[in-house]
């Protein structure tokens, strides 16, 4: 579909994508997690999109099988939530991903 | 107002109130929390209760100053959301407040 395609050509252009809820926590923790790491990622509030909001929500989910906010890509890959995010962060290998993307 | 009076109330009566929405992962995380203490709040999930939901979330702003989820009571005693009761926790005085609360 031409909103499929639209958000794939999303993450495929920019190296951090974080697909957020401007009220939920969750999206707030991982975006303030990738300023302090010096990064800019290209937010998408879901909720600030009217009726396109859920459908984009319904194409991520088709996309990564996930349905939940926050959603993040580095580098054009599925990175997962905050939690995912986070573990790699703890693990060192969040830190590498995003030099690896925003590098090239 | 009568939904004041009746939110008040909740808060007298029960020993553990959280007043929750159940596609928020801070109020995941505060409920399973309780749990993991072997406590059972009692929840009132906001996103459960059509219009009502939004009108006690307004009460809750004019009682304890906090407009978000999740709203933690102990005791009758406004905590705060997710991250006050978890620096509670770390710093022993959850523990205590809770056995004070239900022991009585
Ligand atoms: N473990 C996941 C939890 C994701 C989650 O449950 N997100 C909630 C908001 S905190 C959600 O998307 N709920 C459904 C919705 O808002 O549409 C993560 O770390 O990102
Ligand atoms: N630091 C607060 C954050 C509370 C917060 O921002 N809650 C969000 C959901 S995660 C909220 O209530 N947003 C407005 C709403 O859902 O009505 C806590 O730890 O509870
Ligand atoms: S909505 Fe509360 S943490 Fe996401």
């Amino acid at each position: 579909s031409r909103l499929e395609d639209s958000v794939k050509k999303t993450v495929a252009d920019n190296p951090v994508v974080v697909y957020s809820k401007t009220w939920c926590s969750y999206s707030s923790e991982v975006k303030s997690l990738f300023n302090r790491l010096g990064v800019q990622p290209l937010v998408i509030e879901l909720d600030e999109l009217g009726a396109q909001g859920p459908q984009i929500q319904k194409v991520l989910e088709r996309i990564t099988g996930q349905h939940t906010v926050p959603n993040v890509f580095i580098g054009g890959k599925h990175i997962g939530g905050c939690t995912d995010t986070v573990k790699l962060y703890h693990k060192g290998e969040l830190q590498s991903l995003l030099s690896e993307a925003t590098n090239k």
